[in-house]
């Protein structure tokens, strides 16, 4: 038996709009952890790895460990029912081929069931390694969603770089080229408007702005992003859910061929 | 010209 009650049912409308576009179908795991996920999308070249955390939950009761299956374009037709003041529980019977969504306005007026089919998925779950970043930049996630925005219509790819100096974000395509510099900036009233740079060497990779901006789809769920830098490393992009986890995603850099 | 590394060359399954 699972039934997980999330008062703020738009955090999970919010996440499904995050992946879906990312990935297909992808096993939800449920343990006493939380409710997470780890998916590679379809040309397994970027992961994604959400964090639900059970203290996030109003109620949580997972009595066994289960993996769900699901088809998040469906999962997200279906979350999109829920109103956004909406309280959304998630429940499943054990050994249950289906997964129960049901959304309550606040006043409990209003009480709505919507059954998914579950799907079978063959996924492994990779290692991810415990590691040390040469540069980590902490900005505001819809500054960094318009500088992807701005620079895919310029090229393909974006190479980050991180000096003293600050971060760029610099393309180049047929009609030109173009550099974003963000410096360091720490004196604004608001934290989550600051720029911050903690860097241990610097670094410059090349990644495919595609994913860069599937992953700022990620938006609303957070002010403020993390972009984890190392050569020879998967850059993890963060987005953190407040006072429940995380939706992390890490994509391969581009090397000379 | 670049290629795009897949995400395995650096997690493993567990």
């Amino acid at each position: 038996m699972l039934e997980l009650r999330l008062v703020q049912g738009n955090l999970l409308k919010k996440v499904l709009e995050a992946v879906k576009d990312l990935v297909t179908d992808a096993n939800f795991d449920c343990s006493s952890t939380g409710f997470s996920l780890q998916a590679m999308d379809s040309s397994h070249v970027a992961l994604v790895a959400l964090l639900l955390r059970s203290e996030g939950f109003e109620h949580y009761r997972c009595d066994r460990n289960v993996s769900m299956g699901m088809n998040l374009n469906n999962m997200a037709k279906m979350l999109k029912c829920a109103g956004n003041d909406d309280i959304v529980t998630i429940k499943a019977d054990d050994g249950s081929d289906t997964v129960t969504f049901m959304f309550e306005s606040p006043n409990q007026d209003k009480i709505a069931d919507f059954e998914m089919k579950l799907m079978d998925i063959d996924s492994e779950h990779l290692g991810i390694p415990e590691a040390e970043y040469h540069a980590i930049v902490r900005m505001p996630s819809s500054e960094f969603a318009r500088i992807c925005k701005d620079l895919s219509s310029i090229g393909d790819t974006v190479v980050i770089s991180v000096t003293k100096e600050g971060v760029k974000f610099s393309t180049r395509g047929d009609i030109g080229n173009a550099n974003v510099v963000c410096r360091q900036n720490t004196t604004v009233d608001k934290p989550e408007e600051s720029t911050t740079i903690e860097m241990h060497e610097p670094v410059s990779l090349t990644f495919a702005l595609r994913y860069m901006n599937s992953f700022t789809k990620a938006t609303p769920l957070s002010s403020t992003v993390t972009i984890s830098l190392s050569s020879e490393l998967p850059v993890v992009v963060e987005y953190k859910i407040a006072e429940m986890g995380y939706i992390r995603f890490y994509l391969a850099p581009k090397i000379e061929d | 010209k670049q290629k795009q590394q897949p995400i395995s060359r650096f997690f493993a399954p567990k």
